[in-house]
C-alpha cells in the first residue's frame, strides 16, 4: 500500500515538474519527451522509491526556483532515471548471483 | 529529427547550456541508433 502511495506522490510530481519545464523549453520540445520516454523506461521499483520522490522534489523545488537553470535540472533527472533503466536492472539481476 | 533550432543556443547560464547541449546530443544519439 505504502509503495501505492508513494508512486502516486512521484506521478504527480513529475507531471508537475514536467508542466513547469514545458513553458520554459518551447524552443527543444524534444527534451521533455525525451525525459517522458526515459520515465516510461525505468523500473517500476524505482518510479515507486522514497529516492526518487526526493530527488524528483528537489529537481523540482530548484526548478521553480532558478528558471535559467531548467534543462540542468531536466539532464539531472534523464541521468538518474537512466541509471534506473527497467532494462540494465533486469540484465544486472541476471548477472548477479 | 532534432530541431536545427536547437543548435543556435542562445542561454546565458554556462552551466544550463552544457545540460541542454547534453541532452540534445544523448537525443542524437538515441535517434541515430534507434
Amino acid at each position: 500500500k505504502h509503495s501505492h502511495v508513494l508512486q502516486a506522490e512521484n506521478e504527480r510530481l513529475f507531471t508537475e515538474f514536467v508542466e513547469h519545464c514545458s513553458a520554459l523549453t518551447q524552443d527543444c520540445p524534444e527534451v521533455l519527451t525525451f525525459l517522458q520516454t526515459r520515465h516510461a523506461k525505468s523500473s517500476p521499483d524505482f518510479l515507486s522509491s522514497v529516492e526518487f520522490r526526493n530527488t524528483l522534489g528537489r529537481c523540482l523545488t530548484r526548478a521553480q526556483a532558478n528558471r535559467s537553470k531548467t534543462f540542468v535540472y531536466i539532464n539531472e533527472l534523464c541521468t538518474v532515471l537512466k541509471q534506473h533503466a527497467a532494462k540494465k536492472r533486469q540484465i544486472l539481476a541476471k548477472v548477479e548471483p | 529529427e532534432v530541431s536545427r533550432v536547437c543548435e543556435d543556443d542562445d542561454d546565458d547560464d554556462p552551466e544550463n547550456r552544457i545540460a541542454k547541449k547534453m541532452l540534445l546530443a544523448q537525443i542524437k544519439s538515441n535517434y541515430s541508433s534507434g
